[in-house]
């Protein structure tokens, strides 16, 4: 499984992007963080081929968040058969803005010396999600009684394996902050916001019903006006919430 | 503390939420 950061949201394990044998001989593996605001793309590049690969570079199709790398991609030498490099690619979110199906698609270019190749990845929703995503308590309340109910989805998370209080606390450090808790019938209520880069913001209710000593399980409502992403937010909760 | 109403109407909601 993947680490969670000192400082930072959940990080995925590397996982081939581009395989070897459908790029002339070049391996990408790669994963996407978000630390201290920072989001990036961490790359592995593994030279298959028998020749030197040079001239690296990378860009990105348009996207549902204009995704976008912050600086060129710095390989700093020649790659040679067998050499394996590690990136960390800084990415900003004010690249040209497209609505990709699925929203959290990504289509990449990456170039060397050799030719151009394409590849698509899904990143995970909260990479984008922000520091500033706590909501005001009154304007918690307002929002979401202003939100309609046709906009509101209900998802299940079976067998999370923390408790009431390490739930918010592994939410907070993927900037899912609790606004209120409250108890009713023996069940945790935690009412919490979080607002993606390009000022979306989801409200959840997320009601934690005790099951065996060592699991719980979440019912999860979610308010949004742009409903369309909260399936992916809620993917987001299974992520942070099962690693 | 000053009761600026906000934690009675969070109760309420979670209240109204758990028994429609």
């Amino acid at each position: 499984s993947g680490v969670g950061t000192l400082s930072g949201s959940y990080v995925a394990p590397k996982a081939i992007w581009l395989p070897a044998m459908k790029a002339k001989g070049l391996e990408i593996s790669g994963t996407f963080t978000r630390q201290v605001g920072s989001i990036s793309m961490d790359l592995q590049l593994t030279n298959k081929a028998l020749q030197v690969m040079t001239d690296f570079a990378i860009q990105f199709n348009r996207n549902s968040f204009g995704l976008a790398p912050a600086a060129p991609l710095q390989v700093h030498a020649p790659l040679s058969p067998n050499q394996t490099v590690e990136i960390s690619l800084p990415l900003n979110t004010v690249g040209s803005v497209m609505k990709m199906e699925p929203l959290n698609n990504l289509q990449v270019a990456v170039k060397n010396n050799i030719d151009v190749f394409y590849f698509s990845t899904l990143y995970p929703l909260h990479i984008l999600f922000v520091e500033d995503g706590k909501m005001d308590r009154q304007m918690f309340l307002a929002t979401w009684k202003d939100i309609p109910n046709e906009n509101e989805a209900q998802f299940q998370i079976r067998d999370c394996p923390l408790n009431a209080e390490a739930v918010s606390s592994r939410l907070q450090s993927s900037n899912i902050f609790t606004v209120a808790k409250r108890n009713v019938e023996g069940q945790d209520m935690l009412y919490q916001s979080l607002k993606l880069t390009n000022g979306i913001w989801v409200l959840a209710e997320l009601r934690i019903q005790p099951g065996n000593p060592s699991f719980t399980h979440l019912q999860l409502s979610l308010k949004c006006r742009a409903p369309e992403v909260s399936q992916h937010v809620y993917q987001a909760y299974e992520t942070i919430l099962k690693n | 503390e000053l009761d600026d109403g906000l934690d009675e109407a969070f109760s309420r909601l979670a209240q109204s939420r758990t028994n429609p």
